[in-house]
């Protein structure tokens, strides 16, 4: 989990593209 | 070919409409946004600039860009419908292994066939502008692979769904639950079929399409190759660890 952190976020954000 | 196990039409339907409106919603630009006409052609003196930078500002420069791409690929694949249902492991090795493929996919939507340019840092630049990398042999199929792709003049929904297909590719490595992935790969495979067929596309549409997802296994095959040789190797550790995205390095470190 440590080494995709920031998949991890991304893929449990529920964010909008124009958050991106 | 075998209509008793195929999905009910409602359902390769409702998939159908979820994955173009989740391309639409995520696509980063819209199609009026690339026109062509709309932005400049990357000039001599600009050409200047970029091909004087160094190899390592020009590759952090590329890192930034493709990872915002990416960015709007995670999005695109998070609203397909079964794919957050998958387990994370098999969610990050589809997208680590093709959301690269999607944003080549995209790349049709900006490309001018006319003088072989692609919307790049809000101008539209040629190969020649790349030439910094060092990676000619990288830039060129990426290049022909656009041509390909925009020759095929898909509508925005074949995109979507030509998309979908080559994220959820079930010949990835490390997939944990490959039956799963392979079913909605399946019922990708024949809603972009019923697509080109209401669409009335010619039926060697669909061959070309085929040759074209091997070729995006090829050209990400290849840039992986070059990533590790020429930026996350030992050339430039500093300037990978301090300026490239971390996304990035996740996405194509190891």
């Amino acid at each position: 989990k440590e080494k995709h952190k920031i998949l991890h976020r991304l893929l449990q954000n529920s964010s909008s593209p124009v958050d991106l | 070919s075998n209509r008793d196990s195929s999905p009910p039409d409602n359902d390769l339907e409702h998939l159908s409409e979820n994955i173009c409106k989740s391309h639409m919603e995520t696509c980063q630009y819209l199609r009026e946004e690339l026109q062509p006409s709309n932005w400049q052609t990357v000039l001599q003196t600009d050409l200047d600039t970029y091909q004087k930078k160094s190899q390592e500002d020009m590759w952090q420069l590329c890192a930034v860009k493709v990872t915002e791409a990416v960015q709007y690929v995670v999005e695109f694949a998070k609203r397909i419908d079964g794919f957050m249902e998958l387990c994370q492991n098999d969610q990050i090795v589809l997208l680590k292994a093709g959301s690269l493929e999607v944003v080549f996919v995209r790349m049709c939507r900006a490309y001018n066939s006319q003088n072989n340019t692609v919307f790049f840092d809000s101008k539209y630049a040629g190969s020649e502008v790349f030439k910094a990398l060092g990676c000619d042999d990288l830039i060129s199929p990426v290049f022909e692979f656009a041509k390909s792709l925009t020759s095929l003049q898909l509508s925005e929904d074949e995109i979507g769904l030509f998309s979908a297909y080559v994220l959820m590719s079930a010949d990835r490595s490390w997939l944990q639950e490959k039956t799963r992935v392979e079913k909605l790969q399946q019922k990708i495979k024949i809603a972009l079929q019923n697509l080109l067929q209401k669409n009335q596309r010619d039926e060697g549409i669909l061959f070309h399409l085929w040759i074209l997802v091997i070729f995006t296994h090829l050209i990400t095959v290849s840039q992986v190759k070059i990533l590790l040789r020429t930026v996350l190797s030992a050339l430039y550790p500093e300037t990978v660890h301090t300026r490239f995205p971390p996304l990035y390095k996740e996405l194509f470190g190891s």
